[in-house]
């Protein structure tokens, strides 16, 4: 059986929220390493990449691997019903037909409870080959969303492009064009605000703003989001959690003109 | 316009 209890249930708010316009039925993939998701979304373009480690639970039980096909619509619905601060603990049992949500209130003596039931998902599961990137880019999660935001409202995709003089976003549309220019950045007092880029050759990718305005949508995980290129290669976006836990999110490029 | 690639292009179905 599977029980894992997160001290507050905005984590996972925050976390399905975030993918919930990307990817509607996904298999949480439960085993004793933690919680596991990897989903496509239906234009096969973008792929989103979860990992709860087990240590971001206290307690985590689970003593077989148990797929939870849900449809995130629905756990969005539950999860309203949830306070941010509310301790959630999820609990299914070893073939199960529902995932059971428990909402706990420290400051009060409520608990709700709530079933949803489950999907077979026969979902294609992608191996994603270990990459050493031309480029890392790490910045202000704040910071890559407005560039995305900003630039999507003149053109549908952004070249970034990444050398020894910083990274540079840059789009073309109808009305004109515009280019964000970042170099690196340390501050010293918010390390929150650092950028970084680590850099072995130098980089230029197009990819389509739509899905990025998308993966934007997990900034309130992380004050931090990390950006790895290469060339020709999908572009990973990855914003880190606590504990070694991840949300990632996977980009095709866009090729030619 | 850029053509969007597909992401199966790049990663392989285990």
């Amino acid at each position: 059986m599977l029980e894992a209890r997160l001290e507050q249930a905005n984590l996972l708010k925050k976390v399905v929220d975030a993918i919930k316009d990307l990817v509607q039925d996904c298999n949480f993939d439960c085993n004793d390493s933690g919680i596991a998701l990897q989903a496509m979304d239906n234009s096969h373009v973008a792929l989103v990449s979860m990992m709860l480690k087990s240590e971001s639970f206290s307690p985590f039980r689970c003593d077989r691997n148990i797929a939870l096909g849900i449809n995130l619509g629905s756990l969005t619905k539950v999860l309203r019903c949830a306070q941010n601060e509310d301790i959630l603990t999820l609990k299914a049992e070893d073939a199960p037909d529902v995932v059971n949500l428990v909402f706990e209130s420290a400051e009060t003596d409520r608990i709700s409870e709530y079933d949803i039931k489950l999907m077979d998902i026969d979902q294609e599961h992608l191996g994603i080959p270990e990459t050493e990137y031309a480029a890392t880019i790490t910045m202000p999660s704040a910071e890559f969303q407005r560039i995305c935001r900003d630039l999507s409202a003149l053109s549908e995709s952004v070249s970034i492009e990444c050398s020894k003089e910083g990274v540079k976003f840059n789009c073309q549309g109808d009305i004109g064009s515009g280019s964000i220019h970042l170099r690196s950045h340390t501050n010293v007092d918010k390390p929150e605000l650092n950028v970084e880029i680590d850099l072995t050759e130098p980089v230029s990718l197009t990819f389509s703003l739509k899905y990025l305005v998308n993966f934007c949508k997990a900034s309130g995980l992380s004050n931090q989001v990390k950006l790895c290129l290469s060339n020709e290669v999908p572009l990973l976006v990855e914003y880190a959690l606590s504990n070694n836990s991840y949300l990632r999110f996977y980009l095709a490029p866009k090729i030619g003109d | 316009t850029p053509l969007q690639n597909d992401l199966g292009e790049f990663f392989t179905a285990i």
